[in-house]
């Protein structure tokens, strides 16, 4: 089985930055992660 | 049918002049276990090529080479086979009751096949009647703490991450593997409620640099829809910046619950009554449409953030999805319809309220056997 999750998350204001988003994933293809560990994080 | 004609005729002529316990009926004999010998070793060699193609691909994967999208001929005779009745036998033959004294010896045999943790189960083994009711379990108070951290997005499962990243570009595609992407509009429905703008539109949409304005922008993309889903064209349409997906596969010795990844109201639940093809590494990179056409029950609503949605997809050994908030729902029914395509099953939550309300953490659903 499998589980999909599609979001909106916050992007910044500045559309100079170079990164589009500060939404940042902090996993990589093929980690193992269980429920309730962070996908990722963003900054307020 | 005529080498089945000559066995007959061979085994009556032997009958008739040995008695029954002749050389030719031995002869027989040694024809259906060599039969049967060069069946087990062809099962054999095309298991073996198996575990050497899959090791490959994983030595591929550490080396840093991504594996692309190859359909093959089994993938074309998985079309073939009755998925739904194999799995809804599988789920039958898991449902049945087992001796007290048997449990322990089956559950500890399947976590060893497929690497559970046993020391996590809420209850004492013998206690789970059947090996789906095991298979569904609970786990103990506190062994899934949840990120406390309210700037962060939780794992709704314990699995295995296969695709991340940002939706983009016309028709917001999500990667299935490299060389095959699907629209997130047919993993969610043509009547989802995710934010898209028209290309025309983009402009705007990204000079959107007040807060207050985002604000407003998305309480009016929430009106419109609410009111016209199915106006907008997907086709041409953008997802609004800052939409992302992840995609996390669940091994069948991996614990088996979906728990909420953020507190959010639910607003919209879709069942897609589809296939039931497996879901596993290999399937991802050769069957098409993978997602897309498996039996799957997706909910869609709004977080702080904006837009949310889960995507339950069942496969053939764990085909039904359990709705904790919705427990009347059944999934992995017989099929009526020999067509695949049929239309979702919607169904409001709330529609004047705000939903299902759940915190993060919460249980939404359960994966089932069969």
């Amino acid at each position: 089985s499998t589980v999909v999750l599609v979001f909106q998350a916050p992007t910044l204001k500045s559309m100079t930055s170079t990164d589009p988003s500060e939404f940042q994933f902090c996993i990589k293809q093929g980690d193992r992660v269980r429920v309730g560990e962070a996908l990722g994080r963003w900054n307020d | 049918r005529s080498f089945i004609k000559k066995l007959t005729s061979t085994s009556r002529t032997g009958a008739s002049f040995t008695g029954g316990g002749g050389g030719d009926s031995q002869g027989n004999t040694f024809l259906i276990s060599g039969a049967t010998a060069a069946t087990l070793l062809m099962l054999g060699a095309l298991h073996a090529r198996r575990i050497y193609e899959d090791k490959k691909v994983e030595e591929a994967r550490e080396k840093g080479i991504e594996i692309e999208f190859q359909p093959d001929v089994k993938a074309s005779f998985m079309r073939l086979l009755p998925l739904r009745s194999i799995s809804r036998i599988w789920g039958s033959l898991t449902s049945v009751d087992l001796p007290v004294w048997l449990r322990p010896y089956v559950y500890r045999a399947w976590a060893r096949a497929f690497h559970s943790n046993l020391e996590e189960v809420a209850r004492p083994l013998d206690e789970y009647v059947s090996l789906r009711e095991f298979f569904a379990h609970d786990l103990k108070e506190g062994s899934r703490p949840v990120d406390p951290d309210p700037r962060c997005l939780a794992s709704p499962v314990d699995g295995t991450i296969v695709r991340f990243g940002e939706l983009n570009g016309t028709g917001a595609m999500i990667e299935q593997v490299k060389g095959f992407s699907y629209s997130v509009y047919s993993l969610l429905g043509s009547s989802s409620l995710l934010p898209m703008v028209t290309e025309g539109n983009m402009h705007e949409e990204n000079s959107d640099q007040d807060s207050t304005f985002r604000e407003n922008k998305k309480k009016s993309w929430w009106r419109i829809s609410l009111a016209l889903p199915k106006v907008r064209d997907s086709a041409s349409a953008c997802p609004m910046k800052g939409l992302y997906y992840c995609v996390i596969y669940l091994r069948p010795g991996d614990y088996h619950r979906i728990h909420s990844p953020v507190d959010w109201n639910i607003l919209v639940r879709r069942h897609f009554a589809g296939r039931l093809f497996p879901v596993n590494e290999r399937a991802t990179r050769t069957i098409r449409n993978l997602y897309i056409e498996n039996e799957r029950v997706v909910l869609e609503g709004l977080w702080q953030e904006g837009f949310m949605a889960v995507a339950a997809i069942g496969a053939t050994n764990i085909g039904s999805i359990e709705l904790f908030i919705e427990p009347q729902l059944r999934t992995n029914r017989p099929r009526k319809k020999l067509l695949h395509s049929e239309p979702p099953e919607e169904r409001v939550y709330d529609p004047e309220g705000v939903g299902v309300s759940l915190k993060k953490g919460d249980e939404v659903a359960a994966f089932n056997m069969g």
